[in-house]
């Protein structure tokens, strides 16, 4: 028995819609303490991984390990339904052909049920190993959401340079060229708007700028990003959540 | 503007 309750639907919402567009159908696997999910996109560049922590939630039961087979448009649809404060809690037996949503508005005694249908959904588990990174970035979500917007717009490639004291994001299109050069800086007032870099080796990669433009959408989940680079594996960038994350490894491309 | 890599090239399947 699975019973899983958000204090407000809008975390479940936000996480849904940080990655629903870049891969489809989702293996949720539902363990002791917490969700996790893994999923590539169809051209197998971008890796979605997903860790819900059971503290991310007001309540958590999970009794036996049960896996979520979701269709991500379908799951949408469904979270529409319910208001981003009411509480959400999904529930499902231990061999669970559809999963319960259910939407509750304590204040008005309104609850709101709906049933999605489950799918088996034949999805390789990748294993990610713990890998070494030349570079780590901390920035406002904000910053580099805009940032990637902007420069995708010239380009279906975008390059990101780290050297000691700089990140540079270069982009250059058949319409023209663009760069955002930022430098680390702590703001003390507002950490959260700092820029930290720690770099080991510089990096000069390069990357799909439609990928970035789904994993931006992550953003709404945090404030901060964190981006680690290497030139020898995938870019992972990362949003945190209270008890989890939301990261995506996205493989880069190379010159010949 | 470069080659795209996969990431079946850096995580093997389980």
């Amino acid at each position: 028995m699975l019973e899983a309750k958000f204090e407000q639907a809008s975390l479940f919402k936000r996480i849904i819609d940080g990655f629903k567009d870049c891969v489809q159908l989702v293996n949720f696997q539902c363990k002791e303490d917490g969700i996790i999910a893994q999923a590539v996109d169809d051209s197998r560049v971008l890796l979605v991984s997903l860790e819900i922590g059971k503290d991310a939630f007001q309540e958590f039961r999970c009794d036996h390990p049960i896996t979520l087979g979701m269709d991500l448009n379908s799951l949408s649809k469904i979270l529409r339904c319910g208001n981003n404060t009411d509480s959400l809690t999904l529930i499902a037996d231990d061999t669970p052909d559809s999963l319960l949503l259910l939407f509750e508005d304590t204040k008005r005694e309104r609850i709101s049920e709906y049933s999605l249908k489950l799918m088996d959904i034949d999805a390789d588990f990748l294993k990610i190993e713990e890998l070494q990174y030349d570079t780590t970035i901390m920035m406002p979500s904000a910053d580099f959401s805009k940032t990637v917007r902007d420069l995708s717009q010239l380009s279906d490639s975008l390059n990101i340079l780290v050297t000691k004291e700089t990140i540079k994001f270069v982009t250059d299109g058949d319409i023209g060229s663009g760069s955002v050069i930022m430098k680390p800086f702590i703001d003390m007032e507002n950490p959260d708007e700092s820029i930290k870099l720690e770099m080991e080796q510089p990096v000069d990669l390069t990357f799909g700028s439609k990928y970035l433009l789904d994993i931006v959408k992550g953003s709404a989940l945090s404030n901060k990003i964190g981006i680690r680079l290497s030139s020898e594996a995938p870019a992972l960038f990362q949003f945190d959540l209270t008890s989890g994350f939301l990261q995506f490894f996205l493989a880069p491309k190379f010159s010949d | 503007q470069g080659k795209q890599r996969s990431i079946s090239d850096f995580f093997p399947s389980e």
